[in-house]
């Protein structure tokens, strides 16, 4: 079992979009897949077609112990999903003084729960829900959109990886990034990727996911990007990543 | 004196970008325009090309007291800004405990600063830096990326703002909803606006920001759009976009 954090504090960058359709990707591979969806907002769970995450069985129940996770568990387009609750937002004051605070997601997550992969989809930011994502993960992917703010991120990042491999996850791994809404026509889209290749070469996945309008209208249907549009360059890039992602195993 | 926040919990949506944007407009238009960074991540101070924000006057120092605010604002692009310090990530826990914990920014600013608009970058995310903008504001304005997840994100942002109106800003206005990176040649952008103008026909800004790579790549110069490119779509956007936030007064 491989548990993937999908994570950069950078707003926008196609976190949830590259959860929904690696998971799928990696689903038609043959794979038994897990999303956790660890955003308050719950963009995860609402673009996988369900309307009101927040009033059935989710991880923040998981999380404070009122919930085995196997009970959590829905399926959806032949994958697991565990939804998210708005209530996430309340853990970094209600767990504040707790000494488990950062291994909450860590202690329910398994061997034994069946799956492949274990993808979590991370808010934009850097609080406890991030932190639980961090300690409990083996590898770190990370979307990122080649425009100016980017790279900023990366450094900010690096410092939180380092942190929490030295407090909390030793074997943890800053494993892959991900260019996303890449648009090779853009000479900003470029000159970033030739910084990122610079200071990330071997990090950075040589599939690039690019701008593809099929990815933004997916989610409106509940679906991922291979049931609503097998044939597009999404579909195409997802794939194909997904197949780079195995073979680095 | 007008305190505008801008904010949206979705990442991504041109928050910076607008913050940017509409102070360089409202400046060129004849306003004094102070621009306060909030994010934890200092995009808007990396934007306007400072290299360590962290390591100068910022606001987090104001927020503790430590230092007066004017001794905080720096002159850029012709406006004043105020940058982000990344310990703003540390409030939340810091002021726990703290009565006053949601009207620090609020007691920080008043008339006598001498600007005509003060306008507040918010990070993705509603926490303790969220409410105290909201508190001190007069008035919100929500850049909405025209795509799937906006409608979601605006119950809960109308949920929040009803919780600060009672509890802390009984004035507070959810005057302005800003359409960004509109491209009305996709299907799923116009469809999203039709829902938004039968929501909230009264709070959407008639002016749309059209997609335009020249607002990805001013951020690479420290630069807004006025300066980097004047004649651009973005420019003229931006402008009009001020002409018409002016004219609501
Ligand atoms: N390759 C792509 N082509 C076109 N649109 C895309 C692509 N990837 C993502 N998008 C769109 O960009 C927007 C942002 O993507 P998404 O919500 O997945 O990012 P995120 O990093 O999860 O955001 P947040 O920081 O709010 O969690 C969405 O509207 C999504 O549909
Ligand atoms: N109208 C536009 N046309 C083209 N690119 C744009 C436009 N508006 C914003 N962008 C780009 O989209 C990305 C996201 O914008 P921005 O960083 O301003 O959003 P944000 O809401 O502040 O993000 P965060 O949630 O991380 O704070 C940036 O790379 C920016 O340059
Ligand atoms: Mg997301
Ligand atoms: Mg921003």
């Amino acid at each position: 079992m491989k548990i993937i954090a999908i994570t950069n504090q950078k707003g926008g960058t196609g976190k949830t979009t590259s959860t929904i359709n690696i998971g799928a990707g990696l689903t038609r591979l043959g794979n038994r897949v897990l999303l956790i969806d660890l955003d308050p907002q719950a963009n995860l769970s609402f673009s996988l077609g369900l309307n009101d995450p927040a009033n059935m069985p989710n991880i923040y129940m998981v999380l404070k112990g009122e919930l085995a996770l196997t009970s959590a568990v829905i399926e959806i387009n032949n994958m697991g999903l565990i939804p998210a609750s708005p209530q996430l937002v309340n853990l970094e004051t209600e767990m504040a003084g707790d000494q488990n605070k950062a291994i909450l997601l860590k202690k329910v997550l398994d061997d034994r729960l069946g799956f492949d992969y274990i993808l979590l989809d991370c808010p934009p930011s850097y609080g406890l829900i991030t932190l639980n994502a961090l300690t409990a993960a083996q590898e770190i992917f990370v979307p990122v959109q080649a425009e100016f703010l980017a790279l900023q991120g990366m450094s900010k990042l690096l410092e939180t990886v380092q942190n929490v491999q030295r407090e909390h996850n030793p074997t943890l791994e800053f494993s892959g990034i991900i260019a996303t809404r890449y648009d090779q026509r853009r000479v900003l889209n470029r000159e970033v990727i030739d910084s990122l290749l610079e200071h990330f070469r071997d990090k950075l996945f040589t599939t690039f996911i690019h701008e593809n309008i099929a990815l933004a209208e997916a989610p409106s249907f509940g679906q991922d990007i291979f049931s609503y549009r097998p044939d597009s360059n999404g579909a195409r890039d997802y794939l194909a990543l997904c197949q780079e992602i195995m073979e680095r195993r």
